[in-house]
């Protein structure tokens, strides 16, 4: 699965 | 982006917009602690060091503009407000919110994810948060009298965390299955910083009385 971007978070 | 996470930042946003709504209508931050408003510019701005590096999406990079931009508002008003800073008490604002600082980085600098400048801060971010609220709570035990909005707007801001830590559940068991440790426990021991406020606050809504915590 693609990993998800860093710190895509708030 | 699901819908717990959207849930949390609606719920994030709302709060910081109660208590400008509060400070700007009453022109008074009575009750308000000036060190965790500081202490959440520092969150925000160690936070989204990545604002203009990284492009995430828009709704990401307006957000951020917006939590740092409303905090800076928010400590601006009562630190150099004509009106609203006679209304600062700071004999009431007794925690010594700088401690929380250096823990916090020392800690960041030995539990982090990978050792960059980026990355240490962002961890440091999250350490911080769990803890910001902490002046802000000992404020409340100590004010006779909590009014509505403030009340109104520490219940919003534990609850966005609390969304969070679904979000997180979410993630986890329906999409990228991937750990993130630093973020849970940090949510995690923040949201439970509330739970007594949470009971209280709770309560004093079920009996349709004053809020009021135990000294």
């Amino acid at each position: 699965n693609r990993q998800p971007p860093k710190h895509d978070e708030l | 982006m699901n819908l717990f996470r959207l849930a949390g930042d609606m719920t994030h946003l709302f709060s910081i917009i109660v208590l400008l709504l509060k400070i700007h209508a009453t022109k008074s931050c009575s009750g308000i602690s000036l060190k965790t408003q500081e202490l959440y510019v520092i969150v925000f701005l160690t936070r989204y060091l990545d604002l203009f590096t990284r492009f995430v999406s828009l709704y990401n990079t307006v957000m951020k503009i917006v939590f740092i931009g409303t905090s800076f508002a928010i400590v601006w008003y009562m630190r150099y407000h004509k009106v609203v800073k006679q209304t600062y008490n700071k004999d009431e604002d007794t925690f010594k919110h700088y401690f929380l600082l250096l823990p916090c980085f020392v800690l960041a600098l030995l539990l982090h994810n990978e050792f960059t400048t980026m990355d240490v801060l962002w961890t440091f971010s999250l350490y911080l948060e769990a803890v910001a609220i902490l002046p802000q709570l000992v404020l409340l035990q100590q004010s006779r009298n909590i009014d509505n909005l403030t009340g109104n707007y520490v219940f919003f801001l534990g609850a966005y965390r609390g969304l969070y830590v679904l979000n997180w559940i979410y993630r986890y068991f329906l999409q990228d299955h991937r750990a993130r440790w630093i973020p849970w426990i940090s949510g995690l021991v923040q949201t439970a910083l509330y739970a007594d406020f949470f009971y209280y606050y709770i309560l004093s809504w079920k009996k349709h009385e004053k809020l009021k915590l135990p000294a």
